[in-house]
């Protein structure tokens, strides 16, 4: 990306580890993968490394080199029969994470800059799991079969859908056994946003991404007959060159079709010969294209105002804006006799209020564990400018062609985090899954939900640091034999058990008697009932990997009215990998319903910060 | 009796991959003609997942979908699914 690892903080010139960087082998299950694409290009590159056990069946003219060193492909109705990638979308994502740097990369002139992946020396394997028809859980799973056992040392997956018991959903199932394997899954919250209880990424296992805006703010200015300007959002490469056109409002000049429907512009319900060199005002996004087979130069579209700062790409001048400036510009038409407008090129600005989450981003609670706190993280995943299949369309309706694009996504978030869990894993070879999850999460920054007030629901434990995640003093460890105790407490028989693990795991009476509040998991959650006082108590084990000798105390943090008890109150090490345990004891007189009460506990050596977010929502 | 159309593509997951020698393929294979009443299984057979862990994809019917779903080695069985791109 040309942007967004700048912001997160990974810089071009950070602290590397080339030679291990060399050795790691990202997996992505995606759409394929476009392997001529120069973010892809091996030169420099020595050969795949030893524990490599993949192969390259890409398919037909389908060629791996020392970068992309392994592919495979999957269909279950046979359609497909290539790795390449037709969609756009897994070269977009597989670039994110690992691509090697790519100068004067663009779209249409904007977003200019290097684009880059978070471990260029890294190795992609690519499975295409998804086709034109989504992507089927028989794929997914035969992807997940093959990439473990290839020898990946992380999976991305930019991909889901409603949340699922984890016996019957492919991501779950895949990641558990990757974990076992010592490969931790990263995977997109969902763009089912911003209603509550929407992320279908719900394991305890793997890492689910939310995604937020960066720094980079793509705006479409439109300018006023009267000179005023109105600040508009759209991807649009187009130049009106200075010239202002008539501008008509789209319900003003019906075409032949009902009155209901052109107040819309949808369909073929514009006149003609009434739009034709003129800009139109339209209220739903189809008006885009109406309006542009009617004739007419351009289109301003009214948007969604809780939709934030979401450009999309457009292939013809046209911006959107939202309520108040739509309202704005029809007082401008009715105060006037020829009212006119210019639609500019899309610029980029700053935006000084990002990181925010995307509206579309999938919400917590966790539908089918509560007791674990999903979405985990907060990554960049608006207007991220990125590799691209050139054999695809931009978007449905845009059949231009281009070697980068400008996409939204969940998608587009999932990729960043797996770049930084294979940074990480390049200082840390050693650290379970686990250990490295946990470093990226209680490094994060802290964030704000302004927009939809969700809190730690909709960013997880914040906006994710990687050069704070390789030293973060403590980690929250769990392993398999965590998550069995786990299953055991939410009714997991034994039998079931056994077979899921091929050990002799039975669930003892304590841990059927456990929460699966109690996992030791680098965050806090629960649901409490509304209206009563309560109490909830959290049981966590920390293992010491930053100075052998170290003392960290506790700091508490809420604006939520809760008291917050931790005992104790001082962890002291003697050496490194020392494990010590604590609880956190959440005690309030009773809130009301939906109320969300955000916390968190932050222990700190006064060299490291370890903070872990407490999320509480109330029930009926 | 039961028609083609009446299949669907099921998962059928066996949890982790057995200790010792085993042919999974045929294990998969005998399983799938337990429940399905004559003829070849080869054509209802979608995948067998065989390396990382254990399990196969197959077009049951409902009523063999249940069969399988009620063999102590099986841990789940159900409907593949398809999930979006985000």
């Amino acid at each position: 990306t040309t942007n967004s690892w700048d912001f997160i903080g990974l810089k071009e010139s950070v602290k590397r580890n080339p030679s291990v960087e060399s050795d790691v082998i990202v997996g992505v299950l995606d759409s394929g993968i476009w392997p001529e694409s120069e973010s892809f290009s091996d030169e420099g590159f020595g050969p795949a490394p030893k524990k490599w056990k993949g192969v390259c069946k890409g398919g037909r003219n389908f060629t791996c080199n020392k970068k992309l060193i392994g592919a495979r492909f999957y269909s279950l109705n046979e359609l497909e029969e290539t790795a390449r990638d037709t969609n756009g979308h897994g070269t977009h994502t597989a670039s994110t994470a690992a691509g090697i740097d790519a100068k004067d990369a663009n779209f249409f002139g904007l977003g200019k800059g290097t684009a880059r992946g978070a471990v260029p020396s890294s190795r992609i394997a690519v499975y295409k799991v998804c086709s034109e028809f989504g992507c089927s859980g028989v794929d997914i799973l035969a992807g997940f079969d093959d990439a473990i056992a290839d020898g990946v040392d992380l999976l991305s997956l930019s991909l889901g859908g409603d949340p699922t018991d984890f016996s019957q959903d492919p991501v779950s199932i895949g990641s558990f056994h990757a974990m076992a394997k010592g490969i931790l899954t990263l995977n997109a919250a969902g763009n089912s946003g911003p209603d509550p209880g929407t992320t279908g990424s719900v394991a305890p296992w793997l890492m689910s991404v939310a995604a937020t805006t960066t720094d980079r703010l793509f705006v479409d200015r439109i300018v006023l007959g009267n000179e005023k300007d109105v600040m508009g959002f759209s991807i649009n490469g187009f130049s009106l060159n200075g010239e202002k056109f008539p501008l008509v409002v789209g319900n003003d000049v019906p075409g032949d079709c009902a009155q209901s429907d052109s107040l819309k512009c949808s369909g073929s319900c514009l006149n003609s010969s009434a739009v034709e060199g003129k800009i139109v005002l339209c209220e739903l996004s189809e008006g885009t294209i109406a309006a542009r087979q009617a004739g007419a130069v351009g289109s301003i579209i009214l948007k969604d105002t809780v939709s934030g700062p979401v450009s999309f790409v457009v292939s013809w001048p046209s911006s959107s804006v939202t309520s108040k400036d739509y309202h704005r510009i029809i007082s401008y038409i009715n105060s006037t006799k020829n009212p006119q407008a210019e639609i500019l090129k899309t610029e980029s600005i700053k935006d000084s209020d990002a990181p925010v989450v995307a509206f579309f981003s999938s919400r917590g609670p966790n539908t089918i564990l509560p007791e674990i706190l999903k979405p985990d993280i907060s990554a960049p995943g608006v207007n991220i400018l990125a590799a691209y299949s050139p054999i695809a369309s931009l978007t449905r309706e845009d059949k231009r062609h281009a070697k980068f694009n400008i996409i939204s996504g969940t998608s587009m978030a999932c990729p960043h985090v797996a770049g930084v869990v294979a940074y990480v894993k390049t200082f840390h070879p050693t650290w379970s899954p686990s250990a490295i999850k946990s470093a990226i999460m209680t490094t994060a920054r802290p964030m704000n939900d302004s927009i939809t007030s969700q809190a730690e629901f909709a960013y997880g434990s914040g906006f994710v640091d990687p050069t704070n995640a390789l030293n973060p003093g403590l980690v929250y460890e769990t392993f398999e034999e965590d998550y069995i105790r786990m299953l055991c407490s939410i009714g997991y028989s034994s039998e079931k058990l056994r077979r899921l693990t091929g050990n002799n795991n039975t669930c003892l009476e304590a841990s059927k008697k456990a929460s699966p509040k109690d996992l030791n998991y680098p965050s806090m959650t629960s649901e409490v009932s509304a209206g009563t006082p309560f109490t909830i108590n959290f049981h966590r084990t920390v293992t010491n990997v930053g100075l052998p000798n170290s003392t960290y105390e506790v700091h508490v943090f809420s604006n939520s009215g809760v008291r917050i008890n931790t005992v104790p109150k001082v962890l002291s090490f003697k050496s490194l990998n020392e494990k010590k345990s604590f609880d956190v004891t959440v005690t309030s007189n009773g809130v009301a319903a939906n109320t969300i009460l955000s916390a968190s506990v932050v222990w700190s050596d006064g060299k490291h910060r370890v903070r872990s977010p407490i999320a509480l929502i109330a029930k009926e | 009796g039961a028609t083609e159309e009446d299949r669907k593509v099921y998962i059928v997951y066996l949890g982790s991959l057995p200790q010792g020698e085993y042919s999974l393929s045929s294990l998969h294979q005998n399983m799938l003609q337990e429940v399905v009443d004559g003829g070849s299984v080869e054509n209802l057979m979608v995948r067998s997942y065989k390396r990382s862990f254990n399990g196969f994809a197959a077009k049951l019917t409902e009523n063999e979908m249940q069969k399988l779903a009620t063999k102590k080695e099986v841990v789940s069985v159900f409907p593949s699914r398809t999930l979006q791109l985000q």
